[in-house]
């Protein structure tokens, strides 16, 4: 589902020029679940973002599905994100007085084959995967941390994109939040979906069929776990 | 040197009371290093913001060095706020469009003792303890998660505060750089520092003198490690 090939990614500052992606290659087969881990820095969340088609390479190319993601518009992006993609943001990215109900409805909120019913109930739905049924009307400056990111998640889910892209998504979590949350996506890999899962907690690395690490911008390690 | 009793701390959503903090109530001691647990919403952020004066209870007494926090004007507030405590917000509060170094000088922006050569090595310095000496002219946005965090952790450090309240400050660090940080306050505990570090790992814990534990507003557990 995924090819990418020779991904290098670069950022300029001043006179400088950051390497934040060397030479990344990888094939991600539809129904996989990758967890993704590396140090502070090591890129990726670069690497996630180019792989939700929200950042361009500086060089390489990017299959999913076969398409070329280089060769699309913006537009094509957009919509390419819109239904196939969800996305968790290392820092969320809510809408700051807004409702957690508003936040997680949004990305259904200008699909013209969904009625405001039928978003609304999937967003309760989904608010209730997360655990907050109770904190649906809260804005998002009246949700602790990790509230805020079940927020993000549940958003991530709700126009049932066939991978789900997650950075960092238990970060702010207490363990057995973060459980809870692990199990869901157990529950949504059975139903089928792709997973890439960056995370820094190598107990969360276990649950998945494959690991890889990152390392100043490079694959240090691709490894499948043989026991699952 | 803190004192808290029957701290009550509820918001009003809507027509709703969420009571936040319940009656909460126990004693620091100057040079404590204390961590502090509890599931997502249990209150720990409530709580460390009444803490660091950043909110007051809605009753109840907050004794810091003996002065009642009540009975401050908000300049009062303000004022023991940048002597005496250093805090790390969970979301880390950086100034978007601003270099690392500049978001770590301002705290001692309007120090009139310290000169601006002083306030720069002294950022320096901070920085360089978490690690960031290759990053200080990035500016926010150009940052990870993770350097982000450290930014706001070296922000805390340079006004030389008596107390640090750290809100998850290794939340979206890896476990090496965590560690690190760790290492880090173990040495400000050595020099006489008081610490509250709420986190989520239950790994951390274990290197603190002392372990509270909130679940829905209350202290369940209030415990010494005794092999340290
Ligand atoms: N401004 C607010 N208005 C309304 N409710 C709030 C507000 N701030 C926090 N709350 C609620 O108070 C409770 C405690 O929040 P708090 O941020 O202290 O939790 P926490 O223990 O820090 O959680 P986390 O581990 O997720 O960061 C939560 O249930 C939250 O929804
Ligand atoms: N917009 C930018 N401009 C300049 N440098 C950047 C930019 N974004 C990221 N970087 C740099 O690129 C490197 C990789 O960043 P990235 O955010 O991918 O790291 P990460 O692995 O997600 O780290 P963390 O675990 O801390 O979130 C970092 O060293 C960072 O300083
Ligand atoms: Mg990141
Ligand atoms: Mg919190």
């Amino acid at each position: 589902i995924i090819k990418i090939e020779k991904i290098h990614r670069y950022f300029t500052v001043g006179e400088e020029r950051v390497h934040a992606l060397r030479e990344v290659s990888f094939q991600i087969y539809p129904g996989e679940f990758v967890t993704i881990m590396g140090t502070s820095g090591s890129g990726k969340s670069t690497l996630l973002n180019i792989l939700g088609c929200l950042d361009a390479p500086s060089s390489g190319e990017y299959l999913l599905d076969g398409q070329s993601i280089r060769q699309m518009s913006k537009d094509q992006r957009a919509e390419v994100r819109s239904q196939k993609i969800g996305f968790i943001f290392q820092s969320y990215n809510l809408l700051p007085k807004t409702t957690a109900l508003e936040n997680v409805e949004l990305p259904l909120l200008y699909n013209a084959s969904v009625s405001a019913q039928v978003r609304k109930s999937k967003a309760l739905e989904a608010l209730q995967a997360v655990g907050l049924s109770d904190r649906v009307f809260h804005k998002s400056n009246q949700l602790s941390g990790g509230q805020q990111q079940r927020v993000a998640i549940a958003r991530s889910l709700i126009n049932n994109p066939i991978m789900l892209l997650a950075d960092e998504a238990t970060g702010n979590l207490d363990t057995r939040t973060s459980y809870e949350i692990l199990a869901l996506f157990q529950r949504l890999h059975a139903e089928g979906k792709t997973i890439l899962f960056v995370t820094h907690n190598p107990d969360l690395a276990r649950f998945s069929s494959r690991n890889l690490v990152l390392r100043d911008g490079r694959i240090l390690e691709d490894s499948y776990n043989t026991d699952r």
